[in-house]
């Protein structure tokens, strides 16, 4: 996958940190002190779709450049994540517990075109 | 936003840079609140002291080098099946006491009890030097009786503390449980001999404070098969 760049316009992943003491969640949140949450961003044109980002070998620049030529249904497609992380949390629960746990899928890695 | 800039694949207007991160952050928040089962985030009443946060850690990490899964327990790893597993660990409440009895109390948050199964649970309890030769302690995991207002004993234990140190128990059958119940409480209730002191520290901040801890793992989502 791409990360996205100041000028970026195609499917790319977008960078963006979550800091608990910004939100006032540092004081149940015991680490850690924030989260890469990133997200997916930019255009999905037809012959992009169905690629994982945009680094796509010669055999599939081919075929999107069929595709784009039979332009069957001409619609765009998504920018959605290809790759994603757990987040690892230790924090008080509500009985002052200190529970620790790694929730799925709560970081975006890269993104493609779906 | 910019005049008529739209987003290409759902069509809605692109939002201010600003307000974009507001709801980026109100995202997180929600997602996050969303996984951990929580309706909003936890007020912390009273964390538990620096000092027995850090002995509790360190006790663990000295436990799990030497630990073998329970008999008759779900090992602590066995397959996750991709599942979100959690970790908890639970310092004691005073309850009430007697002379020669003292009861204990470790609550367990109706979120995560209600959303998981227990794989194992410790009882980690600390004696403080006792006098000479074996002090005989009595060690009762205690439930809320559904029909009345006395509790009901789920199991008895018998020690001799020859020395001061680290006693481990493993109440994973008696939080499982309490996993199912309207107030997953644990109860316990150590007794000595009249006369005999009482065995576990006396005040809330000492290190050496009981805590149990738990390792649960997220239930396998119900799954309705149609024929």
């Amino acid at each position: 996958g791409i990360d996205c760049g100041r000028d970026s316009r195609m499917c790319c992943r977008q960078e963006f940190f979550v800091d608990f003491k910004e939100i006032g969640w540092e004081d149940w949140i015991i680490q850690p002190e924030g989260y890469h949450m990133n997200y997916c961003a930019g255009l999905c044109p037809l012959y992009m779709a169905g690629v994982p980002g945009l680094a796509a070998s010669f055999h599939t620049a081919v075929l999107n450049r069929i595709k784009a030529a039979s332009a069957a249904a001409a619609v765009d497609s998504c920018c959605v994540p290809t790759q994603r992380r757990p987040l690892s949390l230790l924090y008080y629960d509500r009985d002052s517990n200190i529970v620790k746990t790694d929730i799925p899928d709560m970081i975006v890695d890269s993104c493609g075109c779906t | 936003a910019a005049k008529d800039t739209r987003c290409p694949a759902c069509g809605v207007a692109a939002l201010a840079p600003g307000m974009q991160r507001d709801v980026l952050l109100a995202l997180a928040k929600q997602s996050i609140l969303a996984k951990l089962h929580l309706p909003a985030r936890p007020n912390i009443p009273q964390p538990p002291s620096r000092g027995a946060l850090l002995t509790a850690l360190r006790r663990m990490r000295a436990q799990r080098s030497d630990t073998t899964a329970f008999p008759g327990m779900l090992p602590a790893r066995s397959a996750g099946m991709g599942l979100q597993e959690y970790e908890i660990l639970s310092f004691a409440e005073s309850g009430s006491s007697t002379s020669h009895s003292v009861h204990l109390h470790f609550r367990f948050s109706q979120e995560v009890a209600g959303s998981t199964e227990i794989l194992q649970a410790t009882l980690y309890l600390f004696w403080a030097a006792p006098g000479p030769g074996a002090q005989p302690v009595t060690v009762r995991l205690l439930q809320p009786n559904p029909t009345g207002p006395n509790m009901t004993v789920t199991s008895e234990t018998r020690l001799e503390v020859q020395r001061s140190g680290w006693t481990t128990l493993d109440v994973g059958p008696a939080v499982q449980s309490l996993f199912g119940q309207e107030i997953p409480r644990l109860t316990v209730e150590l007794e000595v001999p009249e006369g005999w002191e009482s065995p576990v520290p006396s005040d809330h901040s000492d290190s050496h404070w009981p805590f149990v801890v738990a390792q649960a793992r997220a239930r396998t989502p119900h799954r309705v098969h149609r024929r």
